[in-house]
């Protein structure tokens, strides 16, 4: 493998974003791209990430390789980095380490960094193609405060998608809250738009430690996309340039 | 108090 990646800084939010729900995964290189599927301990969340093959220039890949990774090594290794510094990936075939290779815009600092890998036996999950019944999109920020100022209160949310709007209330010890947001298009800054597609409404509830942890993704991208159905995993994407990371949540069952 | 389910209900193991 050899992957270079115009800015250190795309690689090191991806990182930053998942290190704190997954410890040891596997970054499988192919064809399209480098990929990363990984659920946490508790098997409530999963985290998908692609940087698409397109993101780097160049990628080579003479085959497949899966790139097992302690993302705490990783990140320690990325904090190397400069967010502007040219990156590029190194890998033998069948590889006992990654090699990563930093270099800055005016090509006078060249640092060069190896990590260990190590075999790691990931259980993969289908995904199924799902329609969704409701996709909202909206600033990535006010959904990370919504999540922070609601988690104060209590350890879970409901997410109501209607005609009217999106809902998201809780109630705790100490009191409940809610907040209700509309559709509205920002025609001069459109990543400030709220969107609401909705085929029927959803009423679904999830816990907010793992949304206030999905919210760590916030510096890769303004927007964020949340799909929900009614009984199943709530999507959370982050769309990059050319790439993107999808988290996905069980919601809580039965009152 | 609701429950949480685990993904294992709605994925499959590929």
């Amino acid at each position: 493998l050899e992957a270079r990646l115009e800015q250190a800084g795309v690689l090191k939010k991806v990182v930053d974003a998942i290190k704190d729900l997954v410890q040891d995964c596997n970054f499988d290189c192919n064809d399209s791209g480098i990929a990363l599927q990984a659920m946490d301990n508790s098997h409530v969340a999963l985290v998908s990430m692609l940087l698409k093959s397109e993101g780097f220039s160049p990628y080579r890949l003479d085959r497949n390789v899966a790139l097992g990774v302690n993302l705490t090594s990783l990140t320690k290794v990325l904090r190397c980095a400069q967010n502007e510094d040219i990156l590029t990936l190194k890998a033998e075939d069948a590889p006992d380490t990654l090699s990563l290779v930093f270099e800055n815009a005016e090509n006078d600092r060249i640092s060069e960094y190896e990590i260990k890998l190590m075999d790691i036996d990931q259980e993969h999950l289908g995904i199924p193609e799902t329609e969704y019944a409701a996709a909202i999109s909206m600033p990535s920020a006010e959904f990370q405060r919504i999540c922070r100022d609601l988690n104060q209160l209590s350890e879970s949310v409901a997410i109501e998608a209607s005609k009217e709007g999106v809902k998201f209330s809780c109630s705790g010890d100490i009191g409940s809250g809610s907040v209700t947001l509309r559709q509205h298009n920002n025609v001069d800054r459109p990543e400030l738009s709220t969107k609401i597609e909705l085929t029927e409404p959803v009423a679904l509830t999830f816990s907010l430690k793992y949304l206030v942890n999905f919210c760590k993704a916030s510096a890769l991208s303004s927007v964020v996309t949340l799909s929900l159905s009614n009984e199943v995993p709530l999507l959370v994407e982050y769309a990059m340039g050319s790439g993107f990371v999808r988290f996905y949540l069980a919601p809580k069952i039965g009152e | 108090p609701a429950d949480q389910g685990s993904l294992h209900r709605y994925f499959g193991q590929r």
